[in-house]
């Protein structure tokens, strides 16, 4: 059986908020080694990889592999009526036909108990190679989520391009042009403002805003956001959480021009 | 104008 209690419920509200808009029905796969999963959009474009290792839950317990398929606007249902500091706790058995949520208000008496019935989801699960990639940017993850709205207001894509002066937002729209560039910067007093380029050669490639703005709304899981790109690979978005846990957003470029 | 490439032939069945 499955018994995983996470200290605040926001953790699974802010997740569940961040990529229901992009993939529907999603199975949880929950082992020893914590709760992950994967799940492409309808078109194929994007792919999302959570994985809340064991140890962001106190206690976790599952003894068997178990696949929870979940419908995210059911569960989104189901997570509104947490308040954000509860305590939340997921059960399930180990051929389960629901999921049983708990929230517990750690100010009050009050303990909130739903079920979500499960669906049979047959989802294809794609390899992720392990990628050397040529760039690396770290930066504040608002500050990513403003460059896309920003240059959204004038394209539907942009260009990513990094080279040893820096990264450079690049689009072009009807209206006219914007870019914004971005270069190595250490903040001592607010870490969280760092701009880190690790990057061993150059890279440009052109991705779907709609998808990158979309991926933002993870913004306010980690005050850092890293981009990993490639040439001619698709762009990782990698939100970090405690305990080694993540949020990641693939994209694949456009091509050709 | 580009065309939109698929995750799918990046990442293949495990």
């Amino acid at each position: 059986m499955l018994e995983a209690r996470l200290e605040q419920a926001n953790l699974l509200k802010k997740v569940v908020d961040a990529i229901k808009d992009l993939v529907q029905d999603c199975n949880f796969d929950c082992n020893d080694s914590g709760i992950a999963l994967q799940a492409m959009d309808n078109s194929h474009v994007a792919l999302v990889s959570m994985m809340l290792k064991s140890e962001s839950f106190s206690p976790f317990r599952c003894d068997r592999n178990i696949a929870l398929g979940i419908n995210l606007t059911s569960l989104t249902k189901v997570l509104r009526a947490a308040q954000n500091e509860d305590i939340l706790t997921l059960k399930a058995e180990d051929a389960p036909d629901v999921v049983n949520l708990v929230f517990e208000s750690a100010e009050s008496d009050r303990i909130s108990e739903y079920d979500i019935k499960l669906m049979d989801i047959d989802q294809e699960h794609l390899g992720i190679p392990e990628t050397e990639y040529a760039a690396t940017i770290s930066m504040p993850s608002a500050e990513f989520q403003r460059i896309c709205r920003d240059l959204m207001a004038l394209s539907e894509s942009v260009s990513i391009e990094c080279s040893k002066e820096g990264v450079k937002f690049a689009c072009q729209g009807d209206i006219g042009s914007g870019s914004v560039t971005l270069r190595s910067h250490t903040n001592v007093d607010k870490p969280e403002m760092n701009v880190e380029i690790d990057l061993t050669e150059p890279v440009s490639l052109t991705f779907s805003l709609k998808y990158l703005v979309g991926f933002c709304k993870a913004s306010s899981l980690s005050g850092q956001v890293k981009l990993c790109l490639s040439n001619e690979v698709p762009l990782l978005v990698e939100y970090a959480l405690a305990n080694n846990s993540y949020l990641r957003f693939y994209l694949a470029p456009k091509i050709g021009d | 104008t580009a065309g939109q490439g698929s995750i799918t032939s990046f990442f293949g069945a495990p």
